[in-house]
Protein backbone atom coordinates (compact mmCIF):
# COMPACT_ATOMS: atom_id res chain seq x y z
CA UNK A 1 0.00 0.00 0.00
CA UNK A 2 1.20 3.42 -1.21
CA UNK A 3 -0.89 5.25 1.85
CA UNK A 4 1.77 5.28 5.26
CA UNK A 5 -1.30 4.99 8.05
CA UNK A 6 0.89 6.85 10.52
CA UNK A 7 -1.79 6.36 13.42
CA UNK A 8 -5.04 5.35 14.75
CA UNK A 9 -6.26 7.44 17.35
CA UNK A 10 -9.51 7.39 19.36
CA UNK A 11 -12.06 9.38 21.61
CA UNK A 12 -15.03 8.49 23.53
CA UNK A 13 -15.65 11.57 25.53
CA UNK A 14 -18.25 12.95 22.46
CA UNK A 15 -21.78 12.80 21.49
CA UNK A 16 -23.49 12.90 17.98
CA UNK A 17 -26.08 15.10 17.45
CA UNK A 18 -28.12 15.59 14.22
CA UNK A 19 -30.33 18.24 13.30
CA UNK A 20 -33.11 16.66 11.11
CA UNK A 21 -35.18 17.56 8.11
CA UNK A 22 -33.21 21.14 7.49
CA UNK A 23 -34.29 23.26 4.16
CA UNK A 24 -31.70 22.47 1.74
CA UNK A 25 -31.02 26.25 0.80
CA UNK A 26 -28.39 28.48 1.70
CA UNK A 27 -27.60 30.37 5.60
CA UNK A 28 -29.29 26.89 6.99
CA UNK A 29 -26.09 25.35 7.74
CA UNK A 30 -24.40 28.51 8.47
CA UNK A 31 -27.19 29.07 11.37
CA UNK A 32 -26.55 26.12 12.95
CA UNK A 33 -22.95 26.58 13.37
CA UNK A 34 -23.12 30.35 14.38
CA UNK A 35 -25.15 29.16 17.24
CA UNK A 36 -22.65 26.58 18.22
CA UNK A 37 -20.05 28.79 18.31
CA UNK A 38 -21.31 31.37 19.78
CA UNK A 39 -21.91 29.65 22.78
CA UNK A 40 -18.25 28.30 23.07
CA UNK A 41 -19.21 24.31 21.54
CA UNK A 42 -16.19 22.95 20.09
CA UNK A 43 -17.27 20.95 17.01
CA UNK A 44 -14.96 17.82 16.60
CA UNK A 45 -16.31 16.54 13.49
CA UNK A 46 -19.47 17.77 10.70
CA UNK A 47 -20.95 15.65 8.58
CA UNK A 48 -23.80 16.30 5.83
CA UNK A 49 -24.49 13.92 2.42
CA UNK A 50 -27.47 13.19 -0.13
CA UNK A 51 -30.29 15.52 0.50
CA UNK A 52 -33.73 14.27 -0.71
CA UNK A 53 -36.90 16.38 -1.11
CA UNK A 54 -35.07 19.85 -0.64
CA UNK A 55 -34.65 18.71 2.69
CA UNK A 56 -31.30 17.30 4.74
CA UNK A 57 -29.93 15.85 7.90
CA UNK A 58 -26.77 17.50 9.42
CA UNK A 59 -25.04 15.64 11.95
CA UNK A 60 -22.00 17.07 14.22
CA UNK A 61 -19.87 15.38 16.63
CA UNK A 62 -19.39 17.27 20.19
CA UNK A 63 -17.20 16.91 23.10
CA UNK A 64 -19.83 14.79 26.07
CA UNK A 65 -19.39 18.16 28.36
CA UNK A 66 -20.27 20.84 25.31
CA UNK A 67 -21.97 23.41 26.62
CA UNK A 68 -25.78 22.57 24.52
CA UNK A 69 -28.92 22.05 25.86
CA UNK A 70 -31.40 20.19 24.53
CA UNK A 71 -33.46 23.52 24.44
CA UNK A 72 -30.76 25.14 22.35
CA UNK A 73 -30.99 22.47 19.62
CA UNK A 74 -35.01 22.48 19.57
CA UNK A 75 -34.31 26.35 18.87
CA UNK A 76 -31.99 25.94 16.56
CA UNK A 77 -34.56 23.44 14.79
CA UNK A 78 -37.35 26.12 15.17
CA UNK A 79 -35.60 29.15 13.53
CA UNK A 80 -34.51 27.22 10.79
CA UNK A 81 -37.29 25.66 10.15
CA UNK A 82 -36.28 21.87 10.61
CA UNK A 83 -38.12 18.80 11.53
CA UNK A 84 -36.46 17.55 14.79
CA UNK A 85 -33.13 16.90 16.51
CA UNK A 86 -31.86 13.48 17.72
CA UNK A 87 -28.59 13.10 19.97
CA UNK A 88 -26.87 10.13 21.05
CA UNK A 89 -23.73 10.35 24.01
CA UNK A 90 -23.20 6.65 23.38
CA UNK A 91 -20.74 6.77 20.46
CA UNK A 92 -16.93 7.24 19.66
CA UNK A 93 -14.67 8.49 17.51
CA UNK A 94 -11.86 6.06 15.45
CA UNK A 95 -9.61 8.15 13.16
CA UNK A 96 -7.60 6.77 10.83
CA UNK A 97 -4.75 9.21 9.70
CA UNK A 98 -1.81 8.97 6.98
CA UNK A 99 -0.88 11.58 4.53
CA UNK A 100 -3.01 11.56 1.14
CA UNK A 101 -5.42 8.54 2.70
CA UNK A 102 -8.37 8.99 0.44
CA UNK A 103 -6.33 8.53 -2.63
CA UNK A 104 -5.07 5.27 -2.16
CA UNK A 105 -7.94 3.15 -3.89
CA UNK A 106 -8.69 0.38 -1.21
CA UNK A 107 -7.95 1.99 1.95
CA UNK A 108 -11.12 2.86 2.80
CA UNK A 109 -12.97 -0.13 1.92
CA UNK A 110 -9.81 -2.11 4.01
CA UNK A 111 -10.83 0.08 7.04
CA UNK A 112 -14.51 -0.88 6.62
CA UNK A 113 -14.03 -4.14 6.33
CA UNK A 114 -11.73 -4.81 9.25
CA UNK A 115 -14.01 -2.98 11.76
CA UNK A 116 -16.98 -4.89 9.53
CA UNK A 117 -15.18 -8.32 10.65
CA UNK A 118 -15.98 -7.27 14.08
CA UNK A 119 -19.13 -6.88 13.99
CA UNK A 120 -18.89 -3.12 14.20
CA UNK A 121 -21.39 -0.83 12.76
CA UNK A 122 -20.06 2.47 11.08
CA UNK A 123 -22.85 4.86 12.21
CA UNK A 124 -21.31 8.14 10.48
CA UNK A 125 -18.20 8.75 8.20
CA UNK A 126 -16.32 11.77 7.62
CA UNK A 127 -12.96 11.81 5.28
CA UNK A 128 -10.69 14.52 4.20
CA UNK A 129 -6.93 13.77 2.59
CA UNK A 130 -5.07 13.15 5.57
CA UNK A 131 -7.89 11.31 7.90
CA UNK A 132 -10.68 8.84 7.60
CA UNK A 133 -13.24 8.96 10.98
CA UNK A 134 -15.51 6.34 11.69
CA UNK A 135 -18.19 7.05 14.23
CA UNK A 136 -19.33 3.62 16.00
CA UNK A 137 -21.02 2.78 19.43
CA UNK A 138 -18.68 3.42 22.33
CA UNK A 139 -19.29 0.07 22.72
CA UNK A 140 -17.55 -0.92 20.04
CA UNK A 141 -14.64 1.35 20.36
CA UNK A 142 -12.09 -0.61 21.86
CA UNK A 143 -11.98 -4.21 19.57
CA UNK A 144 -12.54 -1.51 17.00
CA UNK A 145 -9.73 0.42 17.47
CA UNK A 146 -7.61 -2.54 18.62
CA UNK A 147 -8.70 -4.67 14.92
CA UNK A 148 -7.80 -1.25 13.25
CA UNK A 149 -4.10 -1.63 14.65
CA UNK A 150 -3.46 -4.83 14.13
CA UNK A 151 -4.49 -4.79 10.56
CA UNK A 152 -2.55 -1.32 9.49
CA UNK A 153 -0.06 -0.79 12.25
CA UNK A 154 1.53 -3.85 13.20
CA UNK A 155 1.41 -5.98 10.10
CA UNK A 156 4.06 -3.71 8.57
CA UNK B 1 -9.36 34.00 15.73
CA UNK B 2 -6.90 31.49 16.74
CA UNK B 3 -6.99 29.56 13.78
CA UNK B 4 -4.48 30.00 11.51
CA UNK B 5 -6.87 29.53 7.85
CA UNK B 6 -3.70 28.66 5.96
CA UNK B 7 -5.50 27.98 2.13
CA UNK B 8 -8.38 27.31 0.27
CA UNK B 9 -8.32 25.52 -2.34
CA UNK B 10 -11.17 24.08 -4.82
CA UNK B 11 -11.38 21.38 -7.62
CA UNK B 12 -14.36 20.91 -9.99
CA UNK B 13 -13.06 18.12 -11.96
CA UNK B 14 -15.22 16.02 -9.64
CA UNK B 15 -18.85 14.24 -9.31
CA UNK B 16 -20.80 13.26 -5.69
CA UNK B 17 -22.62 9.87 -5.91
CA UNK B 18 -24.94 8.71 -3.00
CA UNK B 19 -25.87 4.98 -2.46
CA UNK B 20 -29.32 5.16 -1.18
CA UNK B 21 -31.12 3.08 1.35
CA UNK B 22 -28.90 0.59 2.08
CA UNK B 23 -29.09 -1.41 5.38
CA UNK B 24 -27.69 0.14 8.05
CA UNK B 25 -25.50 -2.67 9.21
CA UNK B 26 -21.69 -3.68 9.62
CA UNK B 27 -20.16 -4.69 5.79
CA UNK B 28 -22.09 -2.40 3.85
CA UNK B 29 -19.90 0.38 3.65
CA UNK B 30 -16.73 -2.01 3.39
CA UNK B 31 -18.55 -3.67 0.21
CA UNK B 32 -19.06 -0.27 -1.45
CA UNK B 33 -15.75 0.78 -0.94
CA UNK B 34 -13.99 -2.46 -1.65
CA UNK B 35 -15.86 -2.54 -5.10
CA UNK B 36 -13.70 0.84 -5.53
CA UNK B 37 -10.91 0.22 -4.55
CA UNK B 38 -10.77 -2.62 -6.93
CA UNK B 39 -11.41 -0.64 -9.69
CA UNK B 40 -8.39 2.07 -8.60
CA UNK B 41 -11.21 4.74 -8.14
CA UNK B 42 -9.59 7.09 -5.90
CA UNK B 43 -12.32 8.91 -3.51
CA UNK B 44 -11.75 12.21 -2.61
CA UNK B 45 -13.89 12.84 -0.04
CA UNK B 46 -16.43 10.31 1.80
CA UNK B 47 -19.89 11.89 3.79
CA UNK B 48 -22.35 9.64 5.62
CA UNK B 49 -24.36 11.53 8.24
CA UNK B 50 -27.89 9.93 10.44
CA UNK B 51 -29.20 6.67 9.85
CA UNK B 52 -32.55 6.21 9.67
CA UNK B 53 -34.80 3.62 10.24
CA UNK B 54 -32.27 0.66 9.91
CA UNK B 55 -31.22 2.72 6.50
CA UNK B 56 -28.76 5.42 5.43
CA UNK B 57 -27.18 6.92 2.39
CA UNK B 58 -23.62 6.88 1.78
CA UNK B 59 -22.33 9.77 -0.59
CA UNK B 60 -19.13 9.97 -2.22
CA UNK B 61 -16.88 12.37 -4.05
CA UNK B 62 -14.44 10.96 -7.28
CA UNK B 63 -12.39 12.44 -9.83
CA UNK B 64 -14.66 13.21 -13.30
CA UNK B 65 -12.94 10.98 -14.45
CA UNK B 66 -13.01 7.70 -12.07
CA UNK B 67 -13.73 4.85 -13.90
CA UNK B 68 -16.86 3.83 -12.60
CA UNK B 69 -20.08 3.01 -14.80
CA UNK B 70 -23.47 3.48 -13.96
CA UNK B 71 -24.02 -0.22 -14.09
CA UNK B 72 -21.00 -0.63 -11.52
CA UNK B 73 -22.89 1.44 -9.26
CA UNK B 74 -26.26 -0.67 -9.96
CA UNK B 75 -23.89 -3.90 -9.04
CA UNK B 76 -23.13 -2.43 -5.94
CA UNK B 77 -26.66 -1.18 -5.08
CA UNK B 78 -27.82 -4.52 -5.73
CA UNK B 79 -25.52 -6.84 -3.65
CA UNK B 80 -26.03 -4.50 -0.42
CA UNK B 81 -29.67 -4.31 -0.66
CA UNK B 82 -29.85 -0.44 -1.48
CA UNK B 83 -32.27 1.35 -3.20
CA UNK B 84 -30.72 3.23 -5.72
CA UNK B 85 -27.90 5.33 -6.24
CA UNK B 86 -27.31 9.13 -7.54
CA UNK B 87 -24.90 10.86 -9.37
CA UNK B 88 -24.36 14.41 -9.78
CA UNK B 89 -21.11 15.79 -12.42
CA UNK B 90 -22.18 19.32 -12.24
CA UNK B 91 -20.60 19.89 -8.56
CA UNK B 92 -17.21 21.66 -6.87
CA UNK B 93 -15.13 20.93 -3.94
CA UNK B 94 -14.18 23.47 -1.93
CA UNK B 95 -12.11 23.43 1.23
CA UNK B 96 -11.17 25.57 4.06
CA UNK B 97 -7.36 23.79 5.14
CA UNK B 98 -6.63 25.24 8.63
CA UNK B 99 -4.94 23.59 12.15
CA UNK B 100 -7.07 22.70 14.47
CA UNK B 101 -9.64 24.20 12.34
CA UNK B 102 -12.90 22.47 13.39
CA UNK B 103 -11.84 23.00 17.26
CA UNK B 104 -12.27 26.88 16.68
CA UNK B 105 -15.92 28.10 17.82
CA UNK B 106 -17.27 29.81 15.01
CA UNK B 107 -15.20 29.15 12.18
CA UNK B 108 -17.31 26.30 10.60
CA UNK B 109 -20.58 29.11 10.81
CA UNK B 110 -18.39 31.89 9.29
CA UNK B 111 -17.43 29.41 6.78
CA UNK B 112 -21.21 28.59 5.86
CA UNK B 113 -22.39 31.92 6.96
CA UNK B 114 -20.01 33.39 3.72
CA UNK B 115 -21.39 31.06 1.46
CA UNK B 116 -25.00 31.42 2.17
CA UNK B 117 -24.06 35.47 1.91
CA UNK B 118 -23.15 34.27 -1.51
CA UNK B 119 -26.29 32.51 -2.23
CA UNK B 120 -24.47 29.37 -2.79
CA UNK B 121 -25.94 26.20 -1.29
CA UNK B 122 -24.33 23.81 0.56
CA UNK B 123 -24.72 20.38 -1.14
CA UNK B 124 -22.91 18.14 1.35
CA UNK B 125 -20.18 18.77 4.30
CA UNK B 126 -17.25 16.95 5.32
CA UNK B 127 -14.77 18.12 8.15
CA UNK B 128 -11.67 16.96 10.33
CA UNK B 129 -9.05 18.49 12.46
CA UNK B 130 -7.48 20.04 9.17
CA UNK B 131 -9.86 20.58 6.91
CA UNK B 132 -13.80 21.70 6.49
CA UNK B 133 -14.48 20.45 2.69
CA UNK B 134 -17.76 21.71 1.38
CA UNK B 135 -19.42 20.44 -1.51
CA UNK B 136 -21.17 22.83 -3.89
CA UNK B 137 -22.42 23.54 -7.39
CA UNK B 138 -19.92 23.78 -10.13
CA UNK B 139 -21.56 27.30 -10.76
CA UNK B 140 -20.81 27.96 -7.71
CA UNK B 141 -17.71 27.67 -7.38
CA UNK B 142 -16.20 30.67 -8.28
CA UNK B 143 -17.82 33.09 -6.66
CA UNK B 144 -17.60 30.55 -3.23
CA UNK B 145 -13.88 30.68 -3.27
CA UNK B 146 -13.41 34.17 -4.06
CA UNK B 147 -15.68 35.25 -1.17
CA UNK B 148 -13.65 32.78 1.29
CA UNK B 149 -10.46 34.19 0.41
CA UNK B 150 -11.39 37.63 0.93
CA UNK B 151 -13.07 36.35 4.30
CA UNK B 152 -10.30 34.08 5.80
CA UNK B 153 -7.41 34.88 4.22
CA UNK B 154 -6.98 38.30 2.96
CA UNK B 155 -8.30 40.13 5.71
CA UNK B 156 -5.70 39.07 8.07
C1 LIG C 1 -28.63 21.82 4.52
C2 LIG C 1 -27.72 23.04 4.53
O1 LIG C 1 -26.37 22.64 4.48
C3 LIG C 1 -28.01 24.00 3.39
N1 LIG C 1 -27.84 23.34 2.11
C4 LIG C 1 -27.11 25.21 3.49
O2 LIG C 1 -26.45 25.56 2.57
O3 LIG C 1 -26.98 25.81 4.52
C1 LIG D 1 -24.40 2.24 6.27
C2 LIG D 1 -23.09 1.55 6.51
O1 LIG D 1 -22.08 2.46 6.83
C3 LIG D 1 -23.17 0.48 7.61
N1 LIG D 1 -23.57 1.09 8.87
C4 LIG D 1 -21.82 -0.23 7.76
O2 LIG D 1 -21.32 -0.32 8.83
O3 LIG D 1 -21.24 -0.68 6.81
Amino acid sequence: EKVIVRAITDDRAVRKISILGVPDKPGVAAHVFRVLGDQGVNVRLIVQAQSHDGHNDITFVVPSDAPLEDSDLQNVVNTVGGKSWLMDDKVALLNVVGEGITREPGIAGKIFSVLAEEGVNIEAISSSNLVITCVVAEESLEKGARALHAALIETD
